[in-house]
């Protein structure tokens, strides 16, 4: 999927 | 833990709301009540769960556990209840298993069954705060309708809102479609109102399949919360009684 962001690059790993 | 439902059907609906795109999670039991925070496969995605004490009664949960639960298993066992079953809950402080107990408050069966616990080492994301954009709150039957007829030409659907309204559109092989909703406010019928708040414009494109799936929720919530912001992922959050919530986070699409 071109463009599809990642959740994990917008919240931190706690 | 010692934690009782008024109704299994919640839990049920919950669970039936997520298990498509979680499979293995913790349930993480606190004094403040069972919560839940679980990436997709493909880690697009994030559902977050919050049942408060107050939505159980009565609620104890002396030390915090977290019951790593695979949920089609959940399921399974979910679907030995009646709907209007009263629920309980209980794992011991270092527990293999979590017992649910089904009441029937019409007649006198009691159900009792086992779940087998998993360790399950999981990533926890801290979710920040966010002054939203644009938040838009509707009834659920109606973005699960938009995102349902949407996929039909599309992957992908962008959502802008403005102080117009908020339009849904998407563009695929054999053509395009929109569906522009207004703030509308229906007295006679409250559950039909659309409101939009917005402190500025946000536009966002964001993949179909995910939206459908989280409307699967749509059972618990007569309405849906839509909340933007540029260049972070939308929430969609179903509302619970007592404060408690069923929300999703998606990352969005974003153009090179």
């Amino acid at each position: 999927q071109s463009g599809q962001k990642s959740i994990k690059s917008f919240f931190q790993k706690r | 833990l010692e934690a009782r439902l008024e109704q299994a059907n919640l839990l049920k609906k919950v669970v039936d709301a997520i298990k498509d795109l979680v499979q293995d999670c913790n349930f993480d039991c606190n004094d403040s009540g069972i919560a839940l925070q679980a990436m997709d496969n493909s880690h697009v995605a994030l559902v977050s769960m919050m049942l408060k004490a107050e939505s159980f009664s009565p609620f104890r949960c002396d030390r915090n556990i977290a019951l790593g639960i695979n949920l089609s298993s959940l399921m399974k066992v979910l679907r030995c209840a009646q709907n209007e079953d009263i629920l309980t809950l209980k794992a011991d402080d270092a527990p293999d298993v979590v017992n649910l107990v089904f009441e029937s408050s019409e007649s006198d069966r009691l159900s009792e069954y086992d779940i087998k616990l998993m360790d399950i080492d999981q990533e926890h994301l801290g979710i920040p705060e966010t002054e939203y954009s644009a938040t838009i709150s509707m009834p659920a039957a109606e973005f699960q309708r938009i995102c349902r007829d949407l996929i039909a030409l599309s992957e992908s659907v962008a959502i802008e809102a403005t102080k117009e309204g908020v339009k849904f559109s998407c563009s695929g092989d054999i053509g395009n479609g929109a569906v522009t909703l207004r703030s509308h406010t229906n007295v006679e019928k409250p559950e039909l109102n659309v409101d939009i708040a917005l402190s500025e414009p946000v536009a966002l494109t964001f993949s179909l399949k995910y939206l459908v799936n989280f409307c699967k929720a749509s059972g618990l919530s007569g309405t849906v919360k839509l909340c933007l912001s540029s260049e972070v992922p939308l929430l969609v959050e179903y509302t619970l009684a007592s404060n408690s919530y069923l929300r999703f986070y998606l990352a969005p699409k974003i153009g090179d």
